[in-house]
């Protein structure tokens, strides 16, 4: 006999687990199920491999909705990025990564320590300019964030740079003053540049559950997220929440944060993604 | 308490005499649901989930409630056993300086901790010294500095980089002057980094701490687990800290912590200011996981 099984219950637990400890979420997971079901009754008799395979090709295709690069040359005078997300997420060591990653495509590169709360946010971002060889904006008496994108954006269009990356503070998206501050850095970037600015980058720790999905619904809401960084990959967490996003909100995931060295930003695959998930 | 769909799937049990078992399971079919959407492990959630179901059959219904809030009532009394039923106390036995080693992942609010947890024990007439041991992080003894002054502690940091040698001189400053705890902030790291977790190994056995503190992001998901089993592993710690529990994240990630490590949490993180740290009620929190 060939080892076959046909889609019984036990199958469908076996991957409901895999699925749910990947962080896909009950909805998500429900969903991708039912239709395996649905599926899985017009092929047949079917074994675990051929159904993981059906599912990782329905993730990738979920994940498959936007470019996944930021593409500099886009603009004409400099393509401004925003960085935003809750507290420790790693905005700012992708920031550095970033920055490292535009420069050694032969961009130029300027930082905007638009942190002006936490302590010694302006030193951690200063570090990384100079491990990447980059410029930075920093004011070490600005209270208001606001001010000091408005002179990087100012800084940004004297220097004629290529890319401008605004690097904001942690904050809760249940804390409604500090959406409208978001808000606000935002407001104040369009009015110095135009369309600026022209990619906010929501930066997502892998290893946060479900509440992801309310923090991108909320960044969301205040400031038009163009694409998501998933940091901390490197560690055993799947991730898989960035499911349940896309099919939400449609926003992509853009780059991964795979470690804590200049090097580990890496373009999101959705292919190589879904497969991890079954690791 | 409960969220309004699980408070009406429950309402609807109907039923007389003993909770049968079609009861039960009907009701912890929506309960495992909450439980996996409020970043409860998989399998913790079942393990749980089946331990509710044995002590619910066969029940006798109580007169004023339904089914259905019966089977609530036994959960949320199991959640919060679970949870951990007394207040769990810092315990800083044997003489001064008493040692606290703070650790976890990368991100999830440690140096801040650590000085929250400083002027809680100074405030209450204990003489800290926070202690710079994560010499990876940009600007990490910055940071810590910083915030020591905001709160006017006392921080101690090297020039040079090696951790050991940093906490044995730290030591020897707390004999010195007469500090009676030391609180050392490490590196976020990975449960998989062999090398630094070793690393908090060595630290251990040198420092012979009186607690180790794992402190976790209050939004884990699913890895809580991983993450909880291999520090306690590496280093057996003695107490869990919750952190960032001031937003809407449901708090799963601490039930799957406590039950896989068995520890206690002995403190909640609620905001990044430096008095928003609150000891752990485990009933708040088994209502905020119910959702
Ligand atoms: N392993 C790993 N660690 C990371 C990654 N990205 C960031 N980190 C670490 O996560 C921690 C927090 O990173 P930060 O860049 O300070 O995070 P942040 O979002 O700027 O934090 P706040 O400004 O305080 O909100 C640091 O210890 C980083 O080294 C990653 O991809 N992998
Ligand atoms: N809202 C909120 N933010 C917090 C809380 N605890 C810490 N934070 C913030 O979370 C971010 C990370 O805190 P840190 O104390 O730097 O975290 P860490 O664990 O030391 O980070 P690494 O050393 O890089 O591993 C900072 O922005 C803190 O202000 C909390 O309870 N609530
Ligand atoms: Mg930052
Ligand atoms: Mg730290």
């Amino acid at each position: 006999f060939s080892g076959r099984t046909k889609l019984d219950d036990e199958l469908l637990e076996d991957l409901e687990e895999i699925l749910i400890e990947s962080d896909l979420g009950v909805d998500a997971t429900m969903q991708l199920l039912d239709d395996l079901r649905d599926r899985a009754s017009e092929i047949g008799e079917v074994d675990i491999g051929a159904l993981q395979e059906v599912l990782q090709n329905e993730i990738k295709q979920l994940l498959s909705n936007g470019s996944h690069a930021v593409q500099p040359e886009s603009q004409d005078g400099p393509q401004v990025i925003m960085v935003v997300g809750v507290n420790g997420s790693g905005k700012t060591t992708s920031i550095g990564k970033l920055a490292h990653q535009f420069k050694s495509k032969g961009k130029s590169v300027l930082i905007a320590a638009a942190d002006t709360f936490r302590a010694a946010a302006m030193e951690q971002l200063e570090n990384w300019a100079d491990r990447a060889n980059v410029d930075i904006i920093v004011n070490r008496k600005a209270k208001d964030p606001a001010s000091v994108a408005y002179d990087a954006a100012a800084a940004a269009i004297s220097r004629d740079v290529d890319v401008l990356i605004v690097d904001t503070a942690g904050r809760l998206h249940t804390q409604g003053n500090l959406m409208d501050e978001l808000q606000k850095i935002h407001r104040v970037l369009g009015k110095q540049i135009e369309n600026a600015p022209h990619e906010v980058l929501l930066v997502l720790d892998a290893t946060t559950g479900q509440n992801a999905i309310m923090q991108a619904r909320h960044f969301q809401k205040v400031v038009e997220i163009d694409g998501i960084i998933l940091a901390k990959l490197d560690g055993t967490a799947k991730g898989g929440v960035v499911v349940a996003i896309n099919r939400e909100l449609d926003m992509p995931v853009k780059y991964i944060g795979v470690g804590e060295g200049i090097d580990d930003l890496q373009l999101f695959d959705p292919e190589q993604f879904a497969e991890a998930l079954f690791y | 308490q409960l969220s309004e769909n699980l408070e009406n799937v429950l309402k609807k049990l109907r039923g007389r005499g003993k909770l049968t078992e079609k009861n039960v399971s009907d009701g912890l079919r929506e309960v495992r649901r909450a439980l996996l959407e409020a970043d409860v492990n998989y399998k913790v959630a079942k393990e749980f989930i089946a331990s509710v179901k044995e002590k619910a059959i066969g029940q006798e219904v109580l007169k004023s409630i339904t089914p259905g809030q019966q089977i609530v009532k036994v959960l949320h009394d199991e959640l919060v056993d679970l949870l951990g039923l007394e207040r769990s106390e810092l315990e800083l036995k044997g003489s001064p300086p008493h040692v606290i080693m703070v650790v976890g992942l990368q991100g999830s609010g440690k140096t801040t901790f650590v000085t929250k947890l400083g002027k809680q024990l100074r405030d209450k007439g204990r003489s800290p010294l926070l202690v710079g041991a994560d010499v990876y992080r940009p600007a990490a003894k910055d940071q810590l500095k910083t915030n020591g002054s905001k709160v006017d502690l006392p921080v101690f940091v090297t020039e040079h980089n090696r951790v050991l040698d940093i906490c044995a001189e730290a030591k020897q400053t707390a004999r010195k002057n007469h500090y009676d705890v030391l609180i050392l902030d490490t590196a976020g790291r990975l449960h998989i980094d062999e090398e630094m977790m070793d690393e908090l190994s060595d630290v251990k056995q040198q420092m012979q701490p009186d607690e180790i503190l794992f402190v976790a992001d209050g939004m884990t998901g699913q890895d809580a687990v991983n993450a909880a089993s291999e520090f306690l592993g590496y280093l057996d710690f003695t107490g869990v800290v919750l952190t960032k529990m001031d937003g809407d994240a449901r708090g799963g990630a601490a039930l799957s912590i406590r039950s896989v490590t068995g520890r206690p949490i002995k403190y909640m993180s609620v905001g990044e200011s430096m008095d928003s740290l609150e000891p752990f009620y485990p009933d708040r929190l088994a209502n905020r996981i119910l959702g």
